[in-house]
This record gives structure tokens, sequence and C-alpha cells, in this order.
């Protein structure tokens, strides 16, 4: 379902450039379960943006589910990733002065969806949620702002889960519960690729892809997720 | 240099209230270096937030370096937060249109400090950040952000250090680079508190205290930091 090839990203800035993605190759599979790995500053999110379709390479092809997504406009590149993606940022990115169940509603207005609101409250239910669903995310503790970002990514039911360190403010038990859920969407069929630097987190996975310097440096299988 | 008793915050919403801590006691002496774990949503940002002189509790005491620090102003509340305590916020709260540099020497410029540009330099290139210094925050990583907020908490020299999840975006290495940094920091004498998710980042520092819904659940020294 993702397939790049020579996929390079730079950040011009003034006289210097930031090499930020350096021909990468990568396929995976739908089903498949990644984890992507690689120090601070190694390109994981701005791989991440790229096959989000968040983001455009600056050299390299990109094929979502069979279709190059270079020729798309901006348009249709917005509803393919309405349609097929759910997107967990690193940093939320939850509208500030709206409720958990407002948020989480977002994905299902641009598609179009009726019974919105019951669906976006089972979203926050299944993330542990339930009793702040009326909360704007400043009333909202770090790892509850994490967890209404997955049940935005999630309530449209895609095909493909992004997740940028989706449990990076998650305690262990709470962390455990939501790759839990990431285990049962993957068991759905869904195609799910998290960014983390947790290993244990990791090996819930069934392929850990490493990044260094904007580089793919190793991809191997998990002996036992 | 930290002691509370009967430390409550409640949130009021509409006909809601959220007993965030419910009476808290704590000691914590001068040197010592402590880790804060708990569940998502269990209270510990509320608590830095109080002890960080970021927020006022609904109830009970609070002495800091032994002055009560309910009977201060917002002035006077303000200065003594910017002389001793450096504070890394879980959301790093850095100023987006600023560059790194920039940022770092905010705490120098409330102090009235000359040479702002060489220690904000200085304190960039602790966390591993030299070659990023001209960077806005939308221009780095994550974990970089992560940094940038660290080593504004550190430029101050500031006796107190908190920090809430510092490592929550950093990779194995990076963080134990930046553990290394607060572990320094500690050996000066310096009083550090952070909360953290990761059991091997807690066990860098000498205490564990656990939160559980807004209460003190246990309090550990570690067996071998
Ligand atoms: N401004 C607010 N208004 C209402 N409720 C709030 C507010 N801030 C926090 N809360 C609630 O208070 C509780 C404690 O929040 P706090 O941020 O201290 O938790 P935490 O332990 O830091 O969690 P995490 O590990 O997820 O960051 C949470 O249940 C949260 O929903
Ligand atoms: N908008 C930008 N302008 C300039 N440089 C950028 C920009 N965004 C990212 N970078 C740089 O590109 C490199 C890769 O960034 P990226 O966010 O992909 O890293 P990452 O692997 O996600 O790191 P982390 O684990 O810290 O989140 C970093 O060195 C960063 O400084
Ligand atoms: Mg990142
Ligand atoms: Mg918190």
């Amino acid at each position: 379902v993702i397939k790049v090839r020579g996929l390079c990203k730079d950040y011009v800035m003034g006289t210097n450039v930031v090499h930020a993605l350096r021909d990468v190759d990568l396929e995976i599979h739908r089903g498949e379960f990644v984890a992507i790995m690689g120090p601070s500053g190694s390109g994981k999110s701005t791989f991440m943006n790229v096959i989000g379709c968040l983001d455009r390479p600056t050299a390299g092809q990109y094929w979502l589910d069979g279709q190059e997504v270079q020729g798309m406009t901006d348009n249709q590149l917005a509803e393919v990733r309405n349609r097929t993606i759910g997107f967990v940022f690193q940093t939320y990115n939850l509208l500030p002065r709206t409720t958990a169940l407002k948020n989480v509603e977002l994905p299902l207005m641009y598609a179009g969806v009726k019974d919105r609101h019951k669906r976006a409250a089972e979203a926050l239910e299944r993330v542990g949620l339930g009793q702040r669903m009326d909360h704007k995310p400043n009333e909202l503790s770090g790892g509850q702002q994490q967890r209404v970002a997955i049940a935005r990514a999630i309530v449209n039911d895609p095909v493909l889960i992004l997740g940028d360190e989706p449990t990076g403010n998650l305690d262990t038990r709470t962390g455990e519960e939501v790759m839990a859920l990431f285990q049962e969407l993957n068991r759905q069929c869904k195609t799910v690729v998290l960014v983390t630097h947790e290993q244990d987190i990791a090996e819930h996975c069934k392929r850990i892809v490493r990044f260094r310097d904007g580089r793919i440096q190793s991809d191997e299988p998990v002996a036992n997720p």
C-alpha cells in the first residue's frame, strides 16, 4: 500500500540545506505492522509527513495504494488523505478551543458522515477518555491530549494508520492499552506504521525500520511480536 | 527545598469538579534527584506546575526554599521562579517565531544577564544542538524542540530543575545523553525533579514518587541509580 523509491527531502534555509531524507527506498504491504525508529533528527517525522501526504518530497517517487502521488493536485491529495489515512501527530495538533469530542468528529465532517457524535464518542471510549469528552485540550493532561489525537486518527476507519510517537507521553499501562488498540486494528487488516523510540513498544509491531541521518539503516522482522 | 502539606488542586468545569491533586504531602531536600511517575491523568503535571510556581493550589501549603509561597504576589512569584527554577514543559512551550538561540536567551533577558548569546550557545551545545541554533521550532524535529526546552531550563543555572517528561520524544541514545546532563547537574548539587513514564529513565534518579488519582501512592529510593 506504500511504495517509495529514491525519496529525498531537503529543507532550504538561506544558504544552508538540511538533507532530512536521502534516497529512501521502502515498501510496506497491506496489513503490515511496522515500527520506525532512529535517533532524534534522523528523518522519521519527515518520512511520515511524506507518506501521510502532508508534505511533498524534493525528489523520488511515492505510490499510495498503487496510485502515484506526484501527479495529484493538492485537492486530490487532501481527498485521498482524508479517505484512507489516519494520522497521529507527534505534537497532537488538536484544535485548542474545541472539545475533545468535536476534535474527534472533525475527520467525519470532512467525509460527510452522518452519525458523527456517536462514532466520535465510541472512539474516545476506546482510548479510555469517555469521561473527558467535553474537555478542551488545555483542560486535559498531556497523555489525554495524545489519546484524543489517536481517537481522531481512527474514527474514520482508515485503511492506513500512521502514528508519530503515539505513546510518547503515556505511562506504561496506558501505552499498553493503546498498543493493544493498534494490534486490534492491525488484526482487522489495517496497515499500521508507528514511529517510536521505545524498544518495548516497537516489539508489539512485526517489523522495525531504523533511520539514521535521513537514510534507512536497517529493516528487520520482529522475532516474536 | 520543596515542602508541601495537604496540597489540593481542583479544576471546576461548570457543574463538574476534577480533583487533580488530593491532599499531597511531600518533602524534597536540596540536591535530591527525584523521578515522578504514575498513570496518564494522575496529577503529575498539575503537581509540577504548583511546585514550579506556575499555578496556585486550591488548598494546602507550599514552602519553596523555606519561604511560604501562598503569601507571595504574582510578581514576587514570577521573580522567585525566574531566579531559582528551570522548567522543561511537557509541551516545550517555545516561542514559535523565534530561533532556538533566542528561545534559550529568554530567561537570561529576564535576569538581566550580560553575555546572553555566549551562554545560550553553550547550553544548546550541551544538548547537542550546536548546528541548529538559528532554526525556529517549526524547523526542528520533535526531539530537537524538546532539547531546546531543556537548554532554556538550564541556561540560568537554576538551583531547582523541574522536567515534565523531558525525554518523551527522544531516542534511547539522545535520552541517555540528556539523563547524563541531568546527573551532572545533580552532582553539582542542583535539585532535579523529573516526570517520566519510562522505568529505565526513572532509574537514573535516586528516588521514585508514584502518583495515582491525585495522591502519592508510593515513595521509594532507587536501588542502584
Ligand atoms: N485546566 C484543566 N481543566 C480541567 N481539568 C484539567 C485541567 N488540567 C488538567 N485537568 C485534569 O486533571 C487531571 C490531571 O492532569 P495532569 O495534567 O496533572 O495529569 P498527568 O499526570 O500529567 O498526565 P499525563 O501523564 O497524561 O501528562 C487529568 O484528569 C486532567 O483531565
Ligand atoms: N521545516 C524545517 N526546516 C528546516 N529543517 C527542518 C525542518 N523540519 C525538520 N528539519 C530538520 O530535518 C531533520 C529531520 O527532522 P525530523 O523531524 O524528520 O526528525 P525526527 O527523526 O522525527 O526526529 P525526532 O525523533 O526528534 O522527532 C532534523 O535535523 C531537523 O532539524
Ligand atoms: Mg519526529
Ligand atoms: Mg502531564
